[in-house]
């Protein structure tokens, strides 16, 4: 593994570290889409049942094991949780799920190395993390001022991807033989829907201003 | 198809 591959981890794992932290000590889940979590929960299942049948290292099975525990957290926060339940405004987030599951799903049935159950959901699950953001950036769009945590959060998932870039272009340049068509398009695809974000972000940084979305 | 590599990222 690579150090590009670790930072990448390692920046994932922060940004939902972020992300509980808001939501726990503000006890508000404010502008976070439970839609964007929703999603996330079913690629992390999807793309991890090989925990069933394959192991690779320690680390991939901890990370694998943490990355569904805690968006099953952040989901659970969010609509069973007293207090931070109440603060979930179900109706700025409406983006139509179904609109990016279904799709990625006939893709995943379409495009594939493997026409199986385990490979296909697979496939599904990488086609799916690369637009699952969208209902989270629609309502950070729609969210006035967004508040630091949660623009953090954003900024360090989209992060991530562009570490797992490097990742790529370091193993294709370290490794013969070495290729993932399906991982990397999607994945280009899935950073490249964070650069208008990382625009307004890193503005708003420098100016010191409160991160606003223009509509 | 070529094969691609065990699903060794995450």
């Amino acid at each position: 593994m690579n150090i590009f591959r670790f930072a990448g981890d390692m920046t994932h794992l922060l940004s939902i570290i972020v992300l509980l932290l808001k939501i726990n000590a503000t006890k508000s889940c404010a502008g976070v889409s439970l839609k964007t979590q929703e999603l996330y929960l079913l690629v992390f299942v999807t793309r991890y049942l090989d925990l069933l049948y394959s192991y690779i290292s320690l680390y991939n099975t901890f990370m694998k094991l943490f990355f569904i525990c805690s968006s099953g957290c952040v989901i659970w926060y969010i609509r069973e949780h007293k207090t931070v339940s109440q603060t979930y405004d179900s109706a700025q987030d409406t983006f139509r799920v179904l609109f990016l599951a279904c799709p990625c799903m006939i893709l995943a049935l379409t495009v594939n190395h493997d026409f199986t159950v385990t490979e296909v959901l697979w496939t599904f699950s990488i086609y799916l993390e690369a637009v699952a953001i969208l209902p989270q950036l629609v309502l950070l769009q729609r969210t006035k001022n967004v508040d630091t945590l949660t623009g953090n959060y954003v900024f360090l998932l989209g992060g991530y991807r562009a570490l797992y870039l490097l990742n790529w272009i370091y193993r294709i340049l370290t490794e013969p033989g070495y290729r993932q068509w399906i991982v990397w398009i999607s994945g280009t695809i899935q950073t490249a829907i964070y650069c208008d974000f990382f625009y307004y972000y890193i503005k708003s940084w420098r100016n010191n201003e409160r991160l606003s979305l223009p509509s | 198809y070529r094969e691609e590599p065990a699903h060794d990222e995450l």
